[in-house]
């Protein structure tokens, strides 16, 4: 099934 | 302390409302430059971002950073006592215990003013970096809204390919298949209901329908929505409000089959 990676994969933590 | 005054209750009421099934908890956070808000949904795909810019509020005192912890479902409470058309000013101290909400009517003398205990949330706060997208499409909202609801008859999830031809929005299900292609569209007379594709290369990325659906309870706050994306970043989903200020929801791709 399609999976989602969660948005840390892609957005910085500040 | 914060002292922020909007015209109409409904539009923090639309606000609230459109969010509070994807996030719970949340710090609002106030400084001279408006009223923020970021939080991402428990499952960390999606991620509702609002910019509230005091100029949306007049008038609007903040002398320093302040973040309010509410819990939306508290917030929808007492939102229920104001009307839609009532003056709205939120008021807090500088280390508060409780944000003050005044509902006032503006036909009548009535005055109803309530308190909010606040929270204290540590919310992880994620820098978005600036992305120069392959694809925006400005469309109705209702549009947008249709289509996702039309969709998710079918399948959980849906296509968004966009190409030179348009935007197409795809799903496949138990049932069957369907699709809703749109091209650029200007509507002199109401611009409201314009279509505008900017693409810059073709792009194709499949989301859940739950999640678009749910942004779209947004759809009454703007007439028009602006969906942003690229090839394996995050969906922007943005309802512009008058003043510059906003509401964003990112939404993380599905990937693989």
């Amino acid at each position: 099934a399609p999976f989602q990676k969660d948005l840390y994969n892609y957005f910085i933590k500040t | 302390m914060l002292e922020a005054r909007l015209e109409q209750a409904n539009l923090l009421k639309k606000v609230v409302d459109a969010i509070k099934d994807l996030v719970q908890d949340c710090n609002f956070d106030c400084n001279d430059s408006g009223i923020a808000l970021q939080a991402m949904d428990n499952s960390h795909v999606a991620l509702v971002s609002m910019m509230l810019k005091s100029e949306s509020f007049s008038p609007f005192r903040c002398d320093r950073n302040i973040a309010l912890g509410i819990n939306l479902t508290s917030l929808t409470k007492v939102l229920r006592a104001a009307q839609n058309e009532d003056i709205l000013t939120l008021k807090a101290e500088d280390a508060p215990d409780v944000v003050n909400l005044v509902f006032e009517s503006a036909e009548s003398d009535r005055i109803s003013e309530y308190d909010i205990k606040l929270m204290d949330i540590d919310q992880e706060h994620l820098g978005i970096p600036e992305t120069e997208y392959a694809a925006t499409i400005s469309m109705p909202s209702a549009e947008f809204q249709r289509i996702c609801r039309d969709l998710m008859a079918l399948s959980e999830s849906v296509s968004i390919e966009c190409s030179k031809e348009g935007v197409k929005f795809a799903c496949q299900g138990d049932i069957g298949s369907g699709s809703v292609t749109l091209r650029s569209h200007t509507n002199v007379d109401k611009p409201e209901m314009n279509v505008e594709i900017d693409l810059t290369e073709p792009v194709s990325l499949t989301f859940s329908l739950k999640y678009l659906v749910g942004f779209c309870k947004a759809s009454s706050l703007s007439g028009q929505v602006k969906l942003c994306l690229s090839n394996e970043v995050p969906l922007l989903v943005e309802y512009a409000l008058a003043n510059n200020s906003y509401l964003r929801f990112y939404l993380a791709p599905k990937i693989g089959d």
